[in-house]
């Protein structure tokens, strides 16, 4: 699973 | 994107421009706390600096940016054109108690230790306690007008739709960000005595009232 945040949510 | 984000996205997008609205048509800013406004304001300063530096998409860059001077013109208007209907009395919580905590824990626990990461790690902490103020004020008014009751309803579900949403995404795409999802389920108990009220009262015509 991918853990890290991608920066695509507001 | 899928339809849970882009449902709370539209959701927290017609809380901000009501509450903007409100303020605007009726000339004043009674029973709002401006500083959760302040709160909110911080949030999405702190949470969209990479406005500038990374591009997602139209919709991201866009959304950012009607976010961020929406919240700033509402501090405005209630600290500055609509000051003297600001109810300063009622709106007397202590902010520093949520800023302090919030601040150290995004230090303490984030997924990066680097300046950007631990501001967007401190604006999600904010946001999920940012409404505190404002539920704290109308626990001391005793009451809300029924336009604010909508902009805490659309504001309050925002943040349900994405808690949805990182499920849907955990289950299709194997994504999730336990700091964004445990603060935004924060988040959404503290709507949950205001979401019975609501449903309770206002959607039955009647007036939210607190029992003082």
């Amino acid at each position: 699973t991918i853990l890290k945040r991608e920066k695509d949510e507001l | 994107m899928n339809i849970f984000r882009l449902a709370g996205d539209v959701s927290h997008l017609v809380a901000i421009i009501i509450l903007l609205l409100k303020i605007w048509k009726t000339r004043s800013c009674a029973g709002i706390s401006g500083k959760s406004q302040i709160l909110f304001a911080s949030v999405f300063v702190t949470r969209y600096l990479d406005l500038f530096t990374i591009f997602i998409s139209l919709y991201n860059s866009s959304m950012k940016i009607i976010y961020i001077s929406c919240s700033i013109a509402t501090v405005y208007l209630v600290y500055f054109k609509f000051k003297a209907t600001y109810d300063g009395n009622h709106d007397t919580f202590r902010v520093e108690f949520l800023v302090v905590p919030v601040g150290g824990l995004s230090f303490l626990v984030n997924h990066d230790f680097s300046p950007m990461e631990i501001l967007w790690t401190f604006s999600i902490y904010l946001e999920s306690v940012a409404i505190l103020p404002q539920l704290f004020m109308i626990s001391k008014t005793g009451e809300a007008e029924t336009i604010t009751t909508h902009y805490l309803f659309f504001l309050g579900l925002y943040r349900g739709l994405y808690l949805i949403n990182w499920i849907w995404r955990y289950y299709f795409e194997g994504f999730f960000d336990l700091i964004a999802i445990v603060a935004g389920l924060v988040q959404t108990v503290l709507y949950c005595d205001f979401f019975y009220l609501y449903v309770t009262k206002v959607l039955k015509g009647k007036k939210l009232s607190l029992p003082a």
